[in-house]
């Protein structure tokens, strides 16, 4: 059970505040706007009303306990990049802000936040990726160059077994699972003589571009 | 190559239009602020510089033409309420709209968008989990129960062989690959002989309650 200070509660500091809460973590929560912190008083251990910039506010919270502090003050960058710099002379341990743009993202690190989250940029690469690519459902990284996706076999490969596919010749993809979204059934490291079905999902292995060259 | 409308141009539709302009599909941009029209030139084939709550600026776009429209107009709710309306009655093939809350989403889905999103929302949830379990780096649902995860393996695994670990049996987890963050080196379906390392990295797939298990 770790300790978070969740400052400013838009939908994204709301939602922070209430994931964090019902995984069992203690959350202390502030906002300068009455509705706000009533909002929170059910996905927190402390609610409080404040103006977050004020130093003397921050001085009377234990500022040091914190395992990370997630601030998201929204429109007012002023606000956000002053909270970020007393949070650090407090010598929080982990502080985390919300950024409107690369600009004050790049204040934000200045002045010392650890991390920098953009929302809105990243779920819009993620819907830009889902409306491009619609058969790539989901995928991790790995790094460099190696990714995990799972993706809906193109319609070519229904009735067709894994062997006569060479996936790994002709891909250089490890296809590690597949799964029927019907039934949920799953097979892991599936057999070469089993056949590929529409209502199979495949979960593989290798480049991106690899894999997204499968659908094709 | 595909087609899309993006209506709104702030982080988000900014952000869509970038993103799939650079994956090579046709963008029409539209937005009533003129820095934001200026701003999207570079990443668009049209960039249009209108109100799209007007009826009379849709129906001079071929509205059919696109394989999606994206709206996200922010705060002014009414706005993107009823330029999906609009584009709705104009047949729109997909209509993917950014909800500033869950009661505007179900407007939206009432007035016939086809899909709401809540970056803000997703993105705490992605936020709360990275806080909440630092060691699980990223994963994929891949339905009901099962995942594919990456994970930092806990310290006592470091010096220990795959198979004294008896990950199966204890954890019933699979361990598909382990990647080193120095090298970026792979091993795919790594022998049960092999070390763990601390500078190593673990795709798992079972059931996420039993991969986060391991870390515990
Ligand atoms: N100095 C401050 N001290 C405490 N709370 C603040 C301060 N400045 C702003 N806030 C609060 O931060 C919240 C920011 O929410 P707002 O919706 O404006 O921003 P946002 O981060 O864009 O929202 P979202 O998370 O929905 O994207 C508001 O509830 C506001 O009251
Ligand atoms: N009726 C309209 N027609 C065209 N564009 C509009 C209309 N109403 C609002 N917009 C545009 O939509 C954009 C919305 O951006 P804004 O930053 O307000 O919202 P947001 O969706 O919260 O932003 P973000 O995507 O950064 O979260 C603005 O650029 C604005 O000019």
């Amino acid at each position: 059970m770790k300790q978070f200070l969740i400052i400013g509660l838009g939908n994204f500091g709301m939602g922070v505040a209430k994931t964090l809460y019902k995984e069992g973590h203690n959350i202390t929560a502030m906002d300068k706007g009455k509705s706000r912190v009533q909002l929170v008083q059910s996905y927190s251990n402390q609610a409080l009303l404040a103006d977050a910039t004020d130093m003397v506010v921050l001085r009377q919270i234990d500022i040091e306990n914190f395992d990370a502090a997630v601030v998201s003050t929204g429109i007012d960058q002023h606000a956000s990049i002053l909270i970020t710099l007393h949070l650090k002379e407090l010598k929080c341990r982990e502080i985390i802000v919300k950024a409107e743009d690369s600009d004050h993202g790049r204040i934000l690190l200045a002045v010392g936040a650890d991390r920098v989250v953009f929302p809105e940029e990243e779920m819009a690469k993620k819907l830009a990726h889902s409306l491009s690519r619609p058969n790539l459902l989901d995928f991790i990284p790995l790094g460099e160059d190696i990714t995990v996706a799972e993706i809906a076999p193109p319609t070519h490969f229904h009735g067709k077994t894994i062997a006569s596919l060479k996936l790994r010749q002709k891909y250089h993809v490890e296809l590690i699972a597949i799964k029927d979204v019907l039934d949920g059934s799953f097979k892991f490291i599936p057999s070469p003589e089993t056949f590929f079905k529409d209502t199979d999902i495949m979960v593989c292995i290798g480049k991106l571009e690899d894999i997204e060259r499968i659908q094709e």
